[in-house]
């Protein structure tokens, strides 16, 4: 999982 | 990066000049709402803070830039270089009860309690319901200019291509999934589906945009 969100969408 | 979402970014692209296009040519931003526009440069400048601290392409790094600037730009045309066409009369949803729930929900749903990632999701929050006033203003009018349709058939096709992204990545990045952008998505996307359906069988079809009395 990636609990950090996807940052690297806009 | 995947064709759904290079494919939506495009789209948001497209959005961005067809509505700057509409102003430009029509030298008028009637039909659109302010207070969209304004919520939109709010819901970039807070997400693209990260500009300064995250660096991820310079595709990115790009896009953001452009989408704070372009989004600045459509709202000092329609405050000063147009203003005469600009009839706040007609915007009136209250948009104190989408930001007031959103910072809400972004103090209980957040990645970490910090201020960027409130923002962040702050940012996701309101993005999913910026369109609102827009669309309210579209239903209290009745119809819309084409050209204003087309606007917004791309920035909903943009939130659509998310979706096949998600799925996407989902599959191939080992079930990688974002829960506050996903189910925010999803939202968003389904605002849309009332005007589809409109844009669908009247515009595409040569008639005006029409919502019946």
């Amino acid at each position: 999982g990636n609990g950090n969100g996807k940052k690297d969408e806009l | 990066m995947n064709l759904f979402r290079l494919l939506g970014d495009l789209s948001h692209l497209a959005s961005i000049f067809i509505l700057l296009h509409k102003i430009q040519t029509t030298r008028s931003c009637r039909g659109i709402s302010f207070k969209t526009q304004a919520l939109y440069v709010t819901v970039f400048v807070a997400r693209y803070l990260d500009l300064f601290y995250r660096y991820v392409s310079l595709y990115n790094s790009v896009m953001k830039l452009f989408f704070i600037a372009s989004s600045v730009y459509i709202l000092y045309l329609m405050k000063y270089k147009y203003r005469p066409t600009n009839d706040p009369s007609i915007d009136t949803f209250r948009i104190e009860y989408l930001l007031g729930p959103c910072v809400l929900l972004s103090l209980i749903f957040n990645y970490k309690f910090s201020v960027t990632e409130v923002l962040w999701s702050f940012s996701i929050f309101l993005e999913s319901v910026a369109i609102l006033p827009q669309l309210f203003m579209l239903q209290r009018t009745g119809e819309a200019e084409t050209i204003t349709t087309h606007y917004l058939a791309a920035l909903g096709v943009y939130r659509a291509l998310y979706i096949p992204n998600w799925i996407y990545r989902y599959i191939t990045e080992d079930g990688v999934v974002d829960p506050i952008a996903v189910t925010a998505g999803l939202v968003q996307t389904g605002l849309y589906i009332d005007f589809f359906y409109v844009y669908f069988t009247k515009v595409l079809q040569g008639q005006k945009f029409e919502l019946p009395a």
